[in-house]
């Protein structure tokens, strides 16, 4: 199984 | 001041359908280049990007950047009342706390505006980082929708696999199994009708069905749609909009455990 990853740390705050 | 003229207000309907499942409100950045969207779901799992570009509308003019937080339920509530045929203008003054659309039918005999309360959003901006992708698939965005649609009877999940030859679809749970291969289109008479592959590496990746789902509600807006992957990063579904520009998806991975 696998779980859902996110977004947060790919996208740098500007 | 701004101000932004549009002569077929459907694109505008279509970019609402293609945002409005996947966020509750948003922040319309416009500024003399056009107008951009940037935005996360709730859940941090998708990320919207929007770019109108100013030379595509009929008339455009933004004398101070102007950031507009927008309850899309409300602009959806004002869309609607618009004939696709009718002749749009958004209009905003400096600093202001409200924006005004106005739509003309084609005879100009009918002229109705609409006043919305703008909100205010904390919004993050976000840099997307430059990156080169294993795998760039180009198909008929009807038949990803299809795809995506089909997939979804079957599990949560749909797996993606891209490899020279073609790239491969697959989902599965209680019912079974379904896989769905596209192979590069050797000859199509329309362009749009093509599957293309560009293949550096081959990648497999899986993702939620739910928010692919979401993402083909911008099916409307172009006749392709790009899917881009590298391993471990997030997938980016592109629709083009004629002379406009773009919207892109960011998706992340499910990731084995």
């Amino acid at each position: 199984s696998c779980t859902q990853g996110r977004l947060d740390g790919f996208f740098k705050v500007l | 001041m701004f101000e932004a003229r549009l002569v077929q207000c459907s694109m505008l309907k279509k970019v609402l359908e293609a945002i409005k499942e996947l966020l509750n409100e948003a922040t319309f950045d416009c500024s003399d280049a056009g107008i951009q969207l940037q935005a996360m779901d709730n859940s941090h799992v998708s990320l919207v990007s929007l770019n109108l570009r100013s030379d595509g509308f009929d008339k455009y003019r933004c004398d101070r950047n102007l950031s507009m937080g927008i309850n899309l339920a409300s602009m959806t509530k004002i869309m609607k009342c618009a004939g696709n045929d009718d002749v749009l203008t958004i209009k905003a003054q400096d600093n202001a706390d409200n924006v005004m659309f106005m739509f003309e039918s084609q005879n100009q005999e009918k002229v109705s505006d609409y006043d919305m309360k703008l909100i205010n959003l904390d919004q993050e901006h976000l840099g997307i980082p430059e990156t080169d992708y294993s795998c760039i698939i180009k198909m008929p965005s009807g038949e990803f929708a299809r795809i995506c649609r089909d997939l979804s009877q079957f599990g949560e999940s749909v797996v993606i696999s891209c490899t020279k030859e073609g790239v491969k679809f697959s989902a599965a749970g209680d019912v079974g199994a379904a896989n769905i291969k596209l192979a590069q289109t050797a000859n199509v008479d329309k362009e749009e009708e093509a599957v293309t592959i560009e293949m550096q590496e081959p990648v497999t990746l899986t993702f939620a069905c739910r928010y692919l789902n979401s993402f083909t509600k911008a099916t409307a807006l172009s006749p392709q749609v790009q899917l881009s992957m590298s391993a471990d990063v997030p997938l980016v579904v592109e629709y083009k909009i004629g002379d406009f520009g773009h919207i892109r998806y960011y998706l992340a991975p499910k990731i084995e455990e």
